[in-house]
């Protein structure tokens, strides 16, 4: 299982690339696939944030 | 013939160095111009309405974004004093930065992209110390590939 | 050879201390420039909102403290951020829609 640690809340111009990745990481994920992995079981109703 | 091979290895190791120099400018470049951009805007706008906008609809640098779809369920748990937040998504989203931010909206004139209009390039140029204005002359058609040894 | 390799290796440090100063010159100049106009560096939510697309998504905003530890992982269903400040609370909201 993938994990990425940051550090934010730099001033301004403290760039970091790893957002890139996170976000390679994220949409590289087949939703559907991992649904179907956890057992078919529909993701449990999350509280709406 | 060693020590030509010893200065073929410090040459190749110093041609790198510079390489990664020149991209970690070129991004500090990019972020002066695109924060004074925004700075002027802000200021030019708070000319115009001859007062600063409401407090609760700016979002001041720095900061961080994560976008995701409308129909994507975040399940968020809080601690009491905010100092943890801990964010389930059941779909995918983007996180960004504020200079990433800033980039989107046309701040850092396009040289992001080494796209930049001549008026636009113009702009650039006056945000910038002398001694970088040869570098933004060349990021805007693209990565920056010299070094020019101005002085000032 | 070894004449032009000793040439070529002395401008490259010339070039590369020439960098060093630009680099370190930028960032002071950065640094004091969101400090002189910590005011004026803002953004507002239409701009983030014209920044995505398409535009009706969920944007959320996170300010934080220095130092804070922002985790993305992949538990068993879907994705997981946790943020972690060890300086003062966090501030998340959400970009209104309209």
């Amino acid at each position: 299982r993938s994990r990425i640690l940051i550090s934010i809340g730099e001033s301004f111009g403290v760039s970091d690339e790893k957002f890139q990745k996170i976000n390679e990481m994220v949409s590289s994920t087949d939703w559907s696939l991992k649904r179907s992995l956890d057992g078919g079981s529909a993701p449990k109703p999350l509280k709406r944030l | 013939a060693q020590e030509c091979q010893n200065l073929e290895v410090e040459r190749q190791r110093r041609l790198e160095r510079i390489k990664q120099k020149q991209s970690q400018l070129q991004e500090l470049i990019l972020q002066q111009i695109a924060f004074k951009n925004l700075v002027q805007r802000n200021r030019q706008r708070e000319q115009q309405t001859k007062r600063p906008p409401p407090a609760n609809s700016v979002i001041h640098l720095p900061f961080i974004i994560v976008n995701t779809s409308k129909k994507t369920v975040i399940d968020c748990s809080i601690s009491n004093d905010k100092f943890e937040y801990l964010f389930n998504f059941d779909s995918m989203f983007e996180i960004h930065d504020d200079i990433e931010v800033l980039k989107r909206m046309g701040m850092a004139c396009g040289l992001e992209v080494g796209k930049c209009s001549a008026e636009d390039l113009k702009t650039a140029r006056s945000l910038v110390p002398k001694a970088l204005e040869p570098y933004v002359t060349e990021m805007a058609q693209g990565p920056i590939n010299n070094v020019y040894m101005t002085t000032g | 050879r070894f004449q032009a390799l000793q040439r070529e290796v002395s401008e490259l440090t010339e070039a590369e201390e020439k960098l060093d100063e630009l680099i370190n010159k930028c960032s002071l100049q950065l640094r004091l420039l969101t400090e002189d106009t910590v005011t004026l560096g803002y953004v507002r939510c239409q701009d983030l909102r014209n920044t995505v697309h398409p535009a009706d998504q969920i944007i959320m905003v996170i300010r934080a403290p220095p130092e804070t530890q922002m985790q993305v992982s992949e538990p068993t269903e879907g994705y997981q951020i946790s943020l972690k400040s060890s300086k003062g609370p966090i501030d998340v909201f959400l970009c209104p829609e309209d």
